[in-house]
């Protein structure tokens, strides 16, 4: 068959290694925190 | 774990934007997560109109969002590129109501080892346990099955896993993103103390003796029975599909035991709708012949007519006789009803009867198709795994094929083909964002239990190929030939889908094979109307919305203005020994400021108390003498006049 198209490059990316390719360093890894969680 | 503070809930329907920034796909998506919390929580959304905060979901860098309601007005949710999977929408949608990651719970240590060596330098700090004062898991027991848990390899250095579950047979189970685990919805539901949900109606699987409430019709010839087993079939009921002796009961219609066309008629109890469409669903045994049906009807009452008004919906034929078999029903009632189970028997002899069983009513829309792969476990890992359903059309009438590849040894894959059909010289090509949305089914009796796995593709027009041709174009042009089982030549256009659709590890796990069938559920809708802007409110809104009121009044030194009380109000940056103030956050202070004051005025007032003391006491002194000297000159008159 071959000729499929992924959607994910067939790559079965969870959402912490998909923000970690983008090199987003967010809080657990998917949680932006305003500066008064951050504080 | 949720966050502790009432400041961070929101109210029970979220007012929500989806901005045109994200991808046609991730829309159609997100309304079907927000489909899911709806039947399973009391949490509902709906377009912003104006109220003071709402979620405004986006195409960001990457999938995130905040914690809780932060009260700033438009509240960011990011769906990224490849973020647009509805478990990983729920999950961020979850933060966003208040909830951190499983993992991070207090007593996190107690049922998963950190391998702290593992885990990438400086991201250690991902793994930080937070105590009780700080988040709240509900009295809720720690759920290795939660959507909100990390997976075992998160932030690994290398291919080892970075999370080792204590009871080993979890070590695939964390991590899932399939849907919302038992726990997620005990935990939300107690955080926003749900009771109800919006489009949740009944479910029945006829283990307790009250039969859920149903009644058996009078005006019938014969009455359904509350079996475990009959001896022309079935064997055992589908909920536990006979694992558990001494349960596991359905309905049965002894058709062998009457005449031609006589009928069993079973009512659900009385149900009231709240959205105006329903979709039934359940499953239903032929051990009779195939003549046998059953009718599915609606007795719908209203105020003119209080016995209720009966409706044929739906004539259920050519039961295969032998094994359970999944129907949907579509109905669509506004008025409180019952639904009405009429068993008929047929024609030929019948050598037993038909039996129901797992019911569930929601205020759903049905699955457009059902495919239903019968025999499944032997294709797992096959190399004769590949499997085609049988083609189907969209409701604009595109036909369609799903094709499912077992063959990998760890994950199975799918993909959403366009085929010729009977209607392709009247539809629009390349097709224009057509959303197909497979799913499979969790074959748990209880529709709130199901944890099914969904993926969604949407059909770009604009989308090419490697050779210039348009992806949707018409399949009889872009296709290649392909043979139904039958025979018939048609044209099949290219596969778009995941080769990591699930992983044969989740495939066996759950309910997903039961009976060795597999379902999977398929819709393709017409999405374009989310390709325009989503209707914003107006300026003549009432209370003026955050945009407005903070439009001119701009915070300095990176202060974030929020909408209180229908006026502009600055929340000013801190840090550890420095923090903003002032209206627009435009005086800076410190503790190294707060010091050099508090030591300035001890200085100033003592010195202010110095003067005051030491002119109190002059002047004292100089009264005190100046009285002195007048009280001699008097005694000195007085002796004078005396002598």
């Amino acid at each position: 068959k071959g000729q499929d198209t992924n959607v994910d490059g067939g790559l079965d990316q969870d959402i912490f290694d998909i923000n970690e390719d983008l090199g987003l360093d967010l809080f657990e890894g998917d949680i932006k925190l305003d500066w008064t969680q951050d504080r | 774990n949720s966050i502790i503070g009432e400041k961070y809930r929101w109210p029970h329907t979220i007012p929500y934007v989806l901005e045109d920034s994200l991808e046609m796909n991730a829309k159609g998506v997100i309304l079907n997560a927000f489909e899911r919390y709806r039947l399973k929580t009391c949490i509902d959304f709906k377009p912003w109109n104006g109220e003071a905060n709402y979620i405004s979901v986006f195409k960001g860098s990457g999938c995130w969002s905040s914690v809780g309601n932060q009260h700033v007005g438009r509240q960011e949710l990011s769906i990224g590129a490849n973020c647009d999977r509805i478990a990983t929408i729920q999950h961020e949608f979850l933060h966003a109501l208040g909830f951190w990651h499983e993992q991070s719970r207090s007593d996190r240590d107690d049922y998963v080892s950190i391998i702290w060596d593992r885990i990438q330098l400086g991201r250690e700090h991902n793994f930080n346990t937070y105590d009780d004062q700080t988040s709240d898991s509900l009295n809720v027991p720690y759920d290795y099955t939660s959507v909100m848990h990390y997976s075992k390899t998160a932030f690994q250095n290398g291919t080892q896993p970075t999370i080792v579950t204590k009871i080993s047979d979890f070590m695939d189970v964390i991590g899932q993103r399939m849907d919302f685990s038992d726990y997620d919805l005990l935990k939300l539901n107690r955080l926003y103390n749900c009771s109800s949900s919006l489009t949740f109606m009944d479910s029945c699987n006829f283990e307790l003796e009250n039969v859920c409430g149903m009644i058996q019709s009078s005006g019938d010839n014969a009455d359904w029975k509350r079996l475990s087993q009959v001896p022309s079939g079935p064997e055992s009921d589908h909920s536990n599909m006979g694992q558990c002796k001494g349960s596991g009961f359905f309905m049965h219609f002894d058709s062998s035991s009457v005449n031609v066309g006589d009928t069993a008629v079973l009512e659900s109890r009385m149900l009231y709708p709240k959205r105006g469409f329903q979709c039934l669903q359940f499953y239903l045994y032929n051990s009779g012949s195939i003549n046998d049906q059953l009718n599915i009807y609606v007795r719908e009452y209203s105020a003119d007519n209080v016995n209720g008004t009966l409706t044929l919906v739906k004539e259920i034929k050519d039961i295969p006789i032998g094994s359970w078999q999944l129907y949907y029903v579509t109905l669509k009632v506004t008025n409180k009803f019952r639904v009405v189970f009429g068993g008929v028997r047929g024609g030929v002899t019948s050598l037993g009867g038909l039996s129901i069983d797992d019911i569930n009513l929601s205020e759903t829309q049905c699955p457009h198709h059902i495919w239903r792969i019968r025999n499944f476990t032997q294709f797992i890992g096959s190399p004769n795994g590949t499997l085609y359903s049988p083609p189907f059309y969209s409701s604009k009438g595109y036909a369609f094929q799903i094709f499912l590849n077992l063959t990998h040894l760890t994950n199975a894959g799918i993909y959403f083909h366009l085929i010729s059909g009977a209607n392709d010289d009247q539809l629009q090509w390349p097709c224009p964002w057509q959303q197909a949305t497979m799913t499979l089914l969790d074959q748990n009796p209880d529709i709130r239990q199901r944890m099914s796995n969904q993926r969604s593709v949407t059909t770009d027009p604009f989308m090419t190929t490697e050779n210039g041709d348009y992806f949707w174009d018409k399949p009889s042009k872009v296709g290649e030939v392909a043979f139904f089982p039958n025979g018939t030549e048609f044209r099949r256009g290219k596969g778009y889908g995941t080769s990591a659709f699930i992983t044969h590890a989740r495939l066996k796990s759950r309910d997903f094979i039961k009976g060795d069938d597999v379902y999977i559920l398929l819709t393709v809708e017409d999405i374009s109307h989310l390709n325009s802007t989503q209707l914003l409110p107006t300026p003549t809104t009432p209370k003026p919305n955050i945009s407005d009121v903070c439009t001119n009044f701009k915070c300095e030194n990176d202060g974030i203005c929020i909408d209180r009380d229908g006026k502009a109000e600055c929340r000013c940056p801190s840090g550890e020994d420095w923090w903003y103030m002032g209206e627009k956050c435009e005086k800076r202070g410190s503790t190294r400021d707060t010091i050099v004051i508090a030591a300035s005025s001890t200085a100033a007032v003592f010195a202010f108390m110095l003067i005051v003391t030491l002119v109190s006491v002059y002047c004292t002194r100089k009264r005190y003498r100046a009285k002195t000297s007048s009280n001699t000159a008097d005694m000195t008159l007085e002796n004078r006049h005396a002598f």
